[in-house]
């Protein structure tokens, strides 16, 4: 998956 | 992770805990909002629909379980614990937080990062963060002693978010295309919206007197 795809901060 | 996300994590968590103190130790919910509390509850339960398919990091996960759990025991403890339910005064608690949900389930269905359930939902919990803290700030202006409890649960709650403002600042300059426009605005009209709520708090712990929000 692309970085910005998964989101993650909280 | 940088500095200002973890301090941005470990404030929220510290407003978690502060309010779970509140209403464990003294058994009371007095000032404090049961809608913006179910707000928060739906808040990550839309936000982290991914908690078991995306595997971020050990921290990460704990966090968002540390988040879940707090946030529907909160929610349990206010609605059915025989002494603290007493403490909550629904005459007050009036906010229709109903109103609030709906147009962030619509703006999220028209501006998203994409047009999938889990995206939808995602950005329906940011936009639900922004507001979320309505009804509270609303039952503050017609509580007439906030106790210091309630007051740090709000101070701590608003700052997590402006230290995430800091942190989105820093990742924008030191990652290559880091653009999130749906948290940023809903991040900063989430902290906008605590603007007079600082204000009061610092003159009131500078004066050193009670904490008290015009009505």
């Amino acid at each position: 998956k692309e970085e910005n795809e998964v989101h993650d901060e909280l | 992770m940088n500095i200002f996300r973890l301090a941005g994590d470990m404030t929220h968590l510290a407003s978690v805990l502060v309010l779970l103190l509140k209403i464990h130790t003294i058994k009371s919910c007095a000032g404090i909002s049961l809608k913006t509390q179910e707000l928060y509850a739906l808040v990550f339960a839309t936000r982290y629909l991914d908690i078991f398919t995306d595997f971020i990091s050990l921290y990460n996960t704990t966090m968002k379980l540390i988040f879940l759990g707090s946030s529907f025991s909160i929610v349990w403890y206010i609605r059915n614990h025989k002494i603290v339910s007493r403490s909550y005064d629904k005459s007050q608690d009036t906010f229709r937080h109903y109103f609030l949900i709906i147009p962030c389930l619509l703006l999220a269905l028209l501006v998203n990062e994409k047009f999938t359930f889990k995206e939808v939902m995602w950005a329906f919990s940011i936009y639900l963060e922004a507001v979320a803290i309505l009804p509270q700030l609303v039952l503050l202006q017609r509580t007439r002693n906030i106790d210091n409890l309630t007051g740090q649960y709000v101070f701590l709650l608003g700052a997590y978010r402006a230290l995430y403002i800091l942190n989105w600042i820093y990742r924008y300059f030191t990652e290559t295309h880091y653009v999130h426009w749906i948290t940023w605005v809903s991040g900063l009209v989430q902290t906008l919206l605590y603007a007079d709520f600082f204000y009061y708090y610092f003159e009131s712990w500078k004066n050193n007197k009670k904490l008290q929000l015009p009505a």
